[in-house]
């Protein structure tokens, strides 16, 4: 079970209806305090369904990343009187050597006729110091 | 210097699905 930490989520995607946030966990993985648990939220504002939704991660290589399957892979419509949907996936990073962490994704989706590839960086991550203590 | 990206990356991972 994963305890959300109080740290801010980061909003690292914000386009075409969909948005994705990084959400830091208070603890790390039982002996290992050089990991850093992220849950990944992926919701959808697009008045028809979102499918075909992947997340991918690249780290530097004195880093490693693994990602956990994801609650699903599509979103419905969003519809203002419902709570909201949100796909949910577990990423694990792992920092050793305690350097500032960089993170490229790949994000790939369906939205009505068009199909989305996009990608970026994120770096706003918390210290690698605190990891285990957020 | 910052002469450009100096990084080696990883290749890109997906969950195991």
């Amino acid at each position: 079970s994963i305890r959300p930490s109080s740290l801010l989520p980061v909003t690292i995607f914000d386009k075409h209806s969909l948005r994705v946030l990084f959400h830091f966990a208070r603890d790390s993985p039982p002996s290992r305090p050089d990991v850093l648990v992220v849950i990944i939220s992926m919701l959808s504002s697009a008045p028809t369904p979102v499918i075909n939704i992947r997340f991918q991660a690249a780290v530097p290589k004195t880093m490693k990343v693994k990602l956990q399957p994801p609650s699903g892979t599509e979103l419905p419509a969003f519809n203002p009187i419902l709570p909201p949907a949100a796909v949910t996936q577990v990423l694990l990073l792992a920092n050793p050597h305690k350097e500032k962490v960089r993170l490229k994704y790949k994000l790939t989706f369906d939205l009505g006729e068009e199909s989305y590839d996009e990608s970026g960086d994120v770096e706003q991550f918390p210290p690698p110091e605190n990891w285990g203590n957020l | 210097s910052q002469s450009g990206d100096a990084t080696t990356w990883n290749s890109f991972q997906s969950s195991d699905t």
